[in-house]
């Protein structure tokens, strides 16, 4: 799903 | 030494179902606060955070700090083998390579123990920054559920719409298009049944009903469930873990990352 966003995008690793 | 003993066994039970369908391994961070799970599905678009309080816990003995591995599908399955109004304990020696689920019947008359092996898993811990977000939306979780379901039939994304007039949930598709409009409660009787939207700043998020779908299986844990929305950052659905008295155990919190409106 091209439209879909992934998480990386808003939270980094700790 | 890990040990906690939850009278109510039936929560740990529907915890299990709300995870286990999205995520197929996480680990159990025990320490004295509680038991918290942070995962994230296969695809990195959703994460599950949850947390048991150690006081929620009718004993809970955390000796250090340890990370059980556990395979969600398998835990399931042995916590089907619990009746729903059975005791259970979760035991775990440090560095034991397994942990024992017990279930007790209420008047102790069939006690069960399982073991079930632990998993070396090397997982990625996010950091979730902590949001004002720009609407909470508060509902009745069984209206989510039926929301989720029904627009289901229609496409494969929900726009949904907050205004301080109140919340719509659109989905669009090939046979056509729907749309749930739900008004604020003005006066309800029963807190449950409430819909209250705290609003900031009038938001539209487009999100996968794939995803919505499988966190509404947190459902049987919460008569209600609140939706925390601003643009541009993932949702964050919650489900509070209460007792039959109504008090809080803990929480399940599902973020999912936006879809990008075409």
């Amino acid at each position: 799903d091209n439209n879909q966003t992934r998480l990386s995008k808003f939270f980094k690793s700790d | 030494m890990f040990e906690a003993r939850l009278v109510e066994g039936s929560l740990l039970k529907k915890v299990m179902e709300s995870i286990k369908d999205l995520l197929n391994e996480a680990s159990w961070d025990c320490s004295g606060n509680g038991m918290c799970l942070q995962a994230m599905d296969s695809s990195h678009v959703a994460l599950v955070s949850l947390m048991l309080k150690s006081d929620g816990f009718e004993n809970y003995r955390c000796d250090r700090s340890i990370s059980l591995g556990i395979n969600l599908a398998s835990m399931s399955k042995i916590l089907k083998c619990a009746s729903n109004d059975d005791i259970i304990t979760i035991r775990a020696e440090d560095d034991a390579d397994a942990i024992t689920f017990m279930f007790e019947s209420p008047k102790q008359d069939r006690v069960s123990d399982y073991e079930m092996k632990l998993m070396n898993l090397d997982t990625e811990h996010l950091g979730i920054p902590d949001t004002e977000y720009a609407c909470v939306i508060k509902m009745p979780s069984g209206e989510f559920s039926r929301i989720c379901r029904d627009l289901s039939v229609l496409g494969d994304s929900v726009i949904i719409c907050c205004t301080k007039d109140g919340v719509r949930f659109s989905a669009k598709g090939d046979l056509g298009n729907g749309n749930i409009k739900l008004a604020q409660s003005a006066n309800v009787d029963k807190e449950e049944e409430a819909v209250v939207v705290d609003m900031r700043e009038a938001v539209t998020l487009t999100f996968s009903l794939r995803y919505l779908n499988f966190f509404t299986k947190a459902a049987p844990l919460s008569s209600q469930v609140s939706l925390s929305m601003s643009e541009d950052v993932p949702l964050m659905v919650e489900y509070k873990i209460n007792d039959k008295e109504g008090d809080s155990k803990g929480y399940v919190r599902y973020y999912l990352a936006p879809k990008i409106e075409d």
